[in-house]
C-alpha cells in the first residue's frame, strides 16, 4: 500500500459517500445518472465475485472495502430507482447503457490476462469502469448544468483513478508491478474527466457552477 | 523482472 492508492481508494470512498448524501439530504436524484450508477455496481460486483463464490473472513480491509463499494452502488441504485424515482430524470438519462457493456464485454473477451472466468470478469469490470461515467457526463451536457454537490462528486470519482495512475508509476518504479489492463483503462478514464476537471478548477473551486457550453 | 497481472487492487 502507498500514499497514491491510500488517497485515491479514500477519494473513491468520499465520492460514494458525496452522492449518497446528495441524494439522502435533498431526497432528490436529479441531475444524477442512474445508469451511471448501475455501470458502478456491475463493475462492483463482477470484480469483487470472489467474495461470493468462497467466503473469506473479513478480517482484512480490503474484504471490507469491497463489501461497503458494492453495498453503497446498490444502495444507490435502490435510492435512484426506487425510492426517489420521481425525481429521477430518466429523459435526459438517455445514453444506451449497452452500447458501454456490449463492447467492454467482447473486449474482455478479446483482450485479457488469462481466459478463465473470473479473469474474463475482472476485465470487464475493468474496461466498463473506464467508460461507466459517460452517461452522467452525457446527463450534464444534455442539461447543460451541473449541481455543485454533484461536480463534487464527479471531482472525487475522477481523482480516485487519476492518483491509481500515481500508485501505478510508484508500483513500477519500487516494486517492478504492472497490471496492464488497468493502468491502460485507467488512464482512458482519467482522460474522459479531463473536460470536466477543467471546468471544476476554473469554476466550481470560484464559488461558480459548471454551466455548459462552457 | 516485471510482475504482471496480479490483480491485487481495488
Amino acid at each position: 500500500m502507498n500514499i497514491f492508492r491510500l488517497f485515491g481508494d479514500l477519494s473513491h470512498l468520499a465520492a460514494i459517500a458525496i452522492l449518497l448524501l446528495k441524494i439522502w439530504k435533498t431526497r432528490s436524484c436529479a441531475g444524477v445518472s442512474g445508469k451511471t450508477q448501475l455501470l458502478f455496481a456491475v463493475c462492483f460486483i463482477t470484480r469483487y465475485i470472489d467474495l461470493f463464490l468462497h467466503f473469506v473472513s473479513l478480517y482484512n480491509t480490503e474484504k471490507v472495502m469491497k463489501l461497503i463499494y458494492i453495498s453503497a452502488s446498490v444502495f444507490t441504485c435502490y435510492l435512484i430507482f426506487f425510492k426517489f424515482k420521481a425525481t429521477y430524470d430518466g429523459n435526459h438519462d438517455s445514453m444506451r447503457a449497452e452500447f458501454l457493456i456490449v463492447p467492454a464485454a467482447g473486449l474482455a473477451c478479446l483482450i485479457n490476462t488469462k481466459f478463465d472466468a473470473i479473469e474474463i470478469l475482472w476485465t470487464f469490470s475493468i474496461y466498463l469502469e473506464a467508460v461507466a461515467i459517460l452517461p452522467q457526463l452525457f446527463l450534464i451536457s444534455k442539461t447543460g448544468e451541473a449541481e455543485t454537490i454533484t461536480s463534487h462528486y464527479l471531482f472525487a470519482q475522477g481523482s480516485y483513478r487519476a492518483l491509481y495512475i500515481l500508485n501505478w508509476i510508484y508500483r513500477y518504479h519500487y516494486e517492478s508491478h504492472v497490471d496492464t489492463i488497468a493502468i491502460v483503462a485507467g488512464v482512458v478514464q482519467t482522460i474522459l474527466y479531463c473536460d470536466f476537471f477543467y471546468l471544476y478548477i476554473t469554476k466550481v473551486v470560484k464559488g461558480q457552477k459548471i454551466v455548459l457550453p462552457a | 523482472k516485471l510482475i504482471e497481472g496480479q490483480h491485487d487492487e481495488l
